[in-house]
């Protein structure tokens, strides 16, 4: 999957891929204050069809947690799973459904997205992306976004939870790289210097189909660098 | 080694596919190994089950083989043109029904993966074959091995067998998981020309701990030995193809001029020059008195420590290492600026007569990025450097991490009679550096020409070496064209410490096949396919410098021994087809290239993002 951080004070992105294996379980944001966490599990195409580049893989499966309020919801896209205390329920991405809770907002957009708000914590925003069912590598995904990611504490990690504080870099040295329209640079970031890219990501949030452009520097292995140790480091044995 | 892998090790028979033995069957002939990795598995589920096998094999091994049999019924891996076997590929890609299998892994190996559904209480046996040729260095050969096969297994067993007409001079095996239980389990023997290694753990000898479900094997198995010398080379002749291998000892090591020609452009500030100095302060320690030596440093602006090259007194090196300290950061990447002002120092000591007569002269680069300031264009570069060494002194060329045209590196390095190493950031990164200074350290012969008679062979590989360093050998093969050639004369001439060297070598037929006589070892034609796999490399390596013609007729040459050779190597694919769901699968084997060709400059630039609004995001194309 593709990460894409808003780095607003520069009023720009920067962006890094994670290759791990299908079935591995990121942690992409925990927050000790609040009780959130966020906890995704990667999928793979139906084939591996390109053995000689990293694995495409994607999230397939995510498990957002509190604890505070003793709730847990997985999404998945065949259905979403909301368990509170002992209560279960089931949707599926073909409801349009708007849920209130007491501290939980859930609201389904039928074949689309679903935006969730719990507490006065920050709303998240799952994109469901659906492929031709016959497709001959590709299967279904989920995108994930965060909205007032402000309101999480600021204890708040994980791959993408580490990025709700304010975050600075400083560009050198752009040069020519091996894409024409890509150029390379060096990049200081958190006291290690790397090479990055130019490049483009989607977010999907506005056109759920074919997405918006966003430029932003691409930071290559996994991250490396950028994020706080190795990506490895936020490998959880399981969604919650 | 290889193994059938569970998705999930830590649950190793829980899916239901039990493997139950593994074999690596690995033989030597004359360094050129023929390695045969078989797994054998049984679903035990109720239900039809994956089974997968994950192979690590060395990066400059040449996959030969690859067969799958399932239930009796064996499936074949057919190699052909990679363009050939990209069209069958795609056809099949169109029909959702295939998958890559080969890629890059780690800094010596390349992973070969396959998996396959099999019925319940179904058998699979899979079985991958490679070869390589064995190269010295550090006066061993190293057969690599990777071993990991995720789960218990009830018949475990690698066992090598090295044959060498030269005889064995000594012979070692470790492993990188090997614990002092393990370690009387590793059985080595050689006598005379054979050697023999095996290890074959029992199932409760693999457990990581007492009564637990996983394996430690897992990691390096390495196999180094080494042959008598008791004269500078060996000729072998089998079939009408011959090798040569040349390693003379007990010479006199020359003195060598040396120039290290340093990126500290700001991309290398931290841990990368940290390691640097780190590195060069401990080669100054193993410079010898009578080398000479200079330093370049090459950011936005280039620096020379010395204006030429000065003797290695110890009070020279006193202040080089002080100068190596205080090596800092400036800028951007001048590297055409630092490499012409390296050369120009050592063409000017040559012409001015400052550095001892007899002599090896070499130019070793470390860099890690792309060429920011002066000339940027590479094929400028390229040209510019060549033309400046004129085939004087190698290029040693160090790409040091992974954002670097290390294709360029390569290309530049087979331009001038050197070659292009990948320093990977890493915690033993100073090391690597040491490792590589230590391979040319000593040279002992300059301009070293293997010749034989001329109107008697064919298709001789290269026969000409710039440097021939302590530790290391020269290999040359050909194809005999004359029939009625009963013996051969190898006469090789050389610049050594005090006067011009020659060495001649003779072997004839009937000699040779005496020495093999007997010997299970031999894998029948083992000198013809030494001859293709060395002269591929060579084509392949030529192919990366050329342009036009040239290269198009380097690359049929490479292509045609790949495919008369069967080896699958980057002009070539393999295509496996597995059957699924009683439907036939492609999938493709290919070899990773260690760096792409890279595209023609352009001026930097980028746009300023969409800032209407954005999110903090995970998401997938």
């Amino acid at each position: 999957p593709h990460f894409i951080i808003d780095v607003p004070l520069k009023e720009d992105a920067l962006c890094f891929n994670i290759n791990e294996d299908p079935g591995v379980v990121l942690n992409l944001i925990r927050d000790p204050s609040t009780g959130i966490t966020v906890n995704g599990q990667l999928v793979g195409d139906k084939q591996s069809s390109n053995d000689a580049g990293p694995h495409n893989t994607y999230i397939g499966r995510l498990g957002i947690l509190n604890t505070q309020l003793n709730m847990k919801l997985e999404i998945t896209p065949e259905k979403i799973t909301l368990q509170n205390g002992t209560k279960q329920m089931s949707f599926t991405w073909l409801d349009e459904v708007t849920l209130r809770h007491p501290g939980l907002t859930l609201k389904i957009i039928r074949k689309k997205s679903l935006e969730v708000s719990m507490g006065d914590g920050a709303t998240f925003v799952v994109v469901l992306h659906q492929v031709w069912r016959k497709h001959a590598t590709h299967g279904d995904f989920l995108g994930f976004y965060t909205i007032d990611s402000h309101k999480l504490s600021e204890y708040t990690h994980g791959l993408l939870g580490q990025f709700f504080h304010p975050i600075d870099f400083s560009i050198l040295e752009v040069h020519p790289g091996s894409d024409p329209k890509k150029p390379d640079a060096t990049m200081i970031v958190k006291n290690n210097q790397l090479t990055v890219t130019r490049g483009w990501q989607k977010d999907y949030t506005e056109d759920s189909k074919h997405g918006t452009n966003v430029p932003c520097w691409f930071i290559h292995n996994n991250g490396e660098g950028l994020i706080d140790g190795a990506y490895t480091d936020y490998v959880v044995s399981s969604l919650f | 080694i290889r193994n059938i892998k569970k998705r999930n090790a830590a649950d190793a028979n829980s899916d239901g596919i039990d493997i139950y033995s593994m074999k690596v069957d690995c033989k030597v002939t004359s360094r050129f190994s023929h390695n045969v990795i078989m797994s054998r598995a049984v679903n035990r589920a109720n239900v039809s089950k994956e089974a997968f096998f994950d192979v690590e094999l060395p990066k400059t091994a040449f996959i030969t083989n690859f067969t799958m049999t399932i239930d009796g019924v064996t499936y074949s891996g057919t190699i052909k043109e990679k363009e050939a076997a990209q069209q069958q590929y795609q056809q099949a890609v169109a029909k959702g029904q295939t998958a890559g299998l080969v890629k890059a892994s780690g800094r010596k190996t390349e992973k070969f993966s396959v998996s396959v559904n099999i019925a319940a209480a179904s058998k699979v046996t899979f079985e991958l074959t490679y070869e390589e040729l064995l190269k010295r260095r550090f006066g061993k050969y190293e057969l690599f091995l990777k071993v990991n096969p995720k789960q218990l297994v009830n018949h475990f067993e690698i066992d090598a067998n090295i044959f060498e007409p030269q005889g064995i001079s000594y012979l070692e095996a470790e492993g990188s998981f090997i614990t002092n239980d393990l370690l009387p389990l590793i059985h080595k023997s050689f006598s005379g020309k054979k050697g023999h290694v095996s290890f074959k753990p029992t199932i409760d000898q693999q457990r990581s701990c007492q009564n637990c479900p996983t394996t430690q094997l897992n990691g390096d198995f390495l196999i180094t030995y080494d042959v008598n010398r008791e004269s500078p080379g060996d000729l072998q002749i089998v079939n009408g193809y011959f090798v040569h291998f040349f390693a003379p000892k007990n010479i006199s090591r020359l003195s060598k001029n040396i120039i290290f020609i340093i990126d500290v452009s700001i991309s290398m500030s931290g841990r990368k020059l940290q390691q640097t100095k780190d590195a060069l302060l401990k080669i100054l320690e193993d410079i010898k008195e009578d080398d000479y030596l200079n330093f370049v440093l090459f950011g936005d602006e280039v620096h020379k420590w010395k204006d030429t090259l000065i003797k290695a007194t110890p009070e020279n090196l006193d202040e080089a290492r002080r100068y190596v300290q205080n090596i800092g950061i400036a800028g951007w990447t001048n590297l055409h600026g630092g490499l012409l002002t390296g050369i120009e120092m050592l063409n000017e000591a040559h012409k001015n007569g400052s550095l001892p007569e007899r002599s090896a002269s070499l130019i070793i680069m470390l860099t890690d990025g792309r060429p920011t300031k002066g000339e940027r264009n590479t094929q400028i570069i390229i040209s510019d450097v060549k033309n400046a060494i004129q085939g004087k002194y190698p290029l040693y060329n160090l790409g040091f991490g992974y954002d670097l045209d290390y294709a360029s590196l390569e290309r530049m390095a087979a331009d001038n009679n050197g070659l292009a190493r990948r320093i990977y950031e890493d915690s033993d990164s100073a090391l690597q550096l040491q490792g590589f200074y230590d391979e040319v350290a000593n040279p002992l012969l300059t301009e070293v020409e293997l010749k034989y008679p001329e109107n008697a062979i064919s298709d001789l590989t290269q026969n000409h070496f710039k440097h021939y360093y302590d530790g290391s050998e020269l290999v040359v093969a050909g194809r005999i064209t004359d029939n009625d050639l009963n013996s051969i004369i190898a006469e090789v001439k050389a610049h050594g410490a005090e006067d011009n060297m020659t060495f001649t070598e003779q072997a004839d037929v009937e000699g040779t096949a005496k020495g093999f006589e007997d010997q299970q070892y031999i894998f029948g034609d083992y000198i013809e396919r030494l001859w293709a796999y060395l002269t591929i490399q060579q084509l392949l390596e030529k192919r990366n410098a050329a342009k036009g013609d040239e290269k198009a007729n380097l690359t049929a040459q490479a292509l045609e021994l790949s495919l008369k050779y069967k080896f699958v190597t980057p002009l070539t694919s393999m295509i496996v087809t597995k059957p699924e769901d009683n439907e036939d699968k492609a999938a493709l084997a290919d070899k990773p290239l260690e760096a792409e060709a890279s595209a023609s400059p352009v001026v930097p630039s980028y746009s300023s993002p969409a800032t209407s609004h954005m999110y903090t995001s995970v998401d997938g194309d």
